[in-house]
């Protein structure tokens, strides 16, 4: 474990407990791409498979658990909370995230470090988050007005891989044999998909304005 | 499983 691979974790936590916050003090999702958590609750189930079979150490558990289960239940809550689903942009949430999990699945059958169904499921769930931002990047661009904690929710979930991606470079230099392409190239695609929101994120913060992105 | 398997980030 390092300083960046921590920072990075912290800040994904953050961001989970962020949009935990919003939809439980608010009592509402609006702003928030279902499709996109449902991303995310794939994204998890499929990379943490090894959850029972392989213990690191009580962290790296406990930290799966409570992104799995996290997850889930903001999935759970958007489609059956009586008041959190009443508020879901419906007709604003409409990418066609199936394809994001069929193109990413048909990668990783390429692009995987053993053709074994853990690493290819391992390698699936990595190119799966890398994109699973789109359909709420997507939502925020119709939208318009970004609430701040949906604003807060985003940058966090931004910035979290890009201290992932400190950390590769960190390990790259420190450990004789590391290397971890697949997760290095997918989340560098990642964190530049944030790259518009990041500026006009930083634009409204220094303006102290009201965070907009060009419809 | 090797050591090199086992994924150690989250």
């Amino acid at each position: 474990m390092n300083i960046f691979r921590l920072a990075g974790d912290m800040t994904h936590l953050l961001s989970i407990l962020v949009l935990l916050l919003k939809i439980y003090a608010t009592k509402s999702c609006s702003g928030i791409s279902r499709k996109t958590q449902e991303l995310y609750a794939i994204v998890f189930v499929a990379r943490y498979l090894d959850l029972f079979t392989d213990f690191i150490s009580v962290y790296n558990t406990f930290m799966k658990v409570v992104f799995i289960a996290s997850s889930l239940a903001i999935v759970w809550c958007m489609r059956f909370h009586p008041m959190v689903r009443r508020s879901y942009d419906r007709e604003l949430d409409t990418f066609r995230h199936y394809f994001l999990v069929g193109a990413s699945f048909a990668l990783a059958l390429i692009l995987h470090e053993k053709f074994t169904v853990q690493e290819i499921f391992w390698a699936f769930s990595i190119y799966l988050e890398a994109v699973a931002i789109l359909p709420q990047l997507v939502l925020l661009q119709r939208s318009g007005n970004v609430d701040n904690l949906t604003g807060q929710y985003i940058f966090f979930l931004g910035a979290y891989r890009a201290f992932y991606i400190l950390n590769w470079i960190y390990r790259y230099l420190t450990e004789p044999h590391f290397t971890r392409w697949i997760a290095c190239v997918s989340g560098v695609v990642q964190t530049a998909l944030y790259a518009d929101f990041f500026y006009y994120y930083f634009i409204s913060w220094k303006n102290n304005s009201k965070l907009k992105l060009p419809a | 499983k090797e050591a090199d398997d086992v994924k150690d980030e989250l």
